[in-house]
């Protein structure tokens, strides 16, 4: 569900 | 989706409350940079772009949402709110935009992992989130007796960064392909900022004294 790299994050 | 990650965000989103619900209270800003702010918005915008383009999930998108919300509601009363603006400390919040925009935008040019529109204004926004504290600092360091509300929201903007960190060292142990150098190092340098501020936050909440910071 959530990519991994820092893009899901705010 | 990690605890470190999720009390992170709730502090971020609980730091931007207490400042709304101080303002809105008391009906002043005093000790509040509008330049902190502004470039917070300017980090938001740069970094949100994706709304448009790439859904991750419900909360991140409300998040996101409320960050761009809060952060232009602060702007609009600092400076049109015909109570508020008044209070503004406008001589005091000196601190030159151009110092901190100019120097994240190069380096986000140069330093990148992929140089297009979005990732270099994504990246950007990585480094200016970095220093938009900056401003805010240099203004508490010119108020005596800095109030309660205003040490309790660069305490928990500070809390929230510390967090981050965990979440990424949570991350790095448990995804496998989980890397991203640039976002790590900013992150650090964006904590180590707030560290003399921690020091003579929890000094002043020791000592049961007003918070005020040495010149």
């Amino acid at each position: 569900e959530e990519e991994e790299s820092g893009h899901d994050e705010l | 989706m990690n605890i470190f990650r999720l009390a992170g965000d709730m502090t971020h989103l609980l730091s931007i409350i207490v400042l709304l619900l101080k303002m809105n209270a008391t009906r002043s800003c005093r000790g509040v940079s509008l330049k902190t702010q502004e470039l917070y918005a300017v980090v938001f915008v740069c970094r949100y772009l994706d709304l448009f383009t790439n859904f991750i999930s419900l909360y991140n998108t409300v998040m996101k949402l409320i960050f761009l919300a809060s952060t232009f509601t602060i702007i609009y009363w600092m400076r049109f709110h015909k109570v508020i603006r008044v209070t503004y400390d406008r001589e005091q919040d000196t601190f030159r935009y151009q110092f901190l925009v100019l120097p994240c935008l190069v380096l986000a040019m140069v330093l990148n992992s992929e140089f297009t529109v979005m990732e270099v204004l994504w990246t950007f926004s990585i480094y200016l989130e970095a220093v938009a504290i900056l401003p805010q600092l240099v203004l508490l360091q010119r108020t005596n007796n800095i109030d309660n509300l205003t040490g309790n929201y660069v305490f928990l903007l500070g809390s929230y960064r510390a967090l981050y960190i965990l979440n990424w060292i949570y991350r790095f142990m448990t995804e496998p392909n989980y890397r991203q150098y640039l976002v790590w190092i900013s992150g650090i340098v964006q904590t180590i900022v707030y560290i003399d501020f921690f020091y003579y936050y929890i000094k002043s909440w020791r000592n049961n004294e007003k918070l005020s910071l040495p010149a």
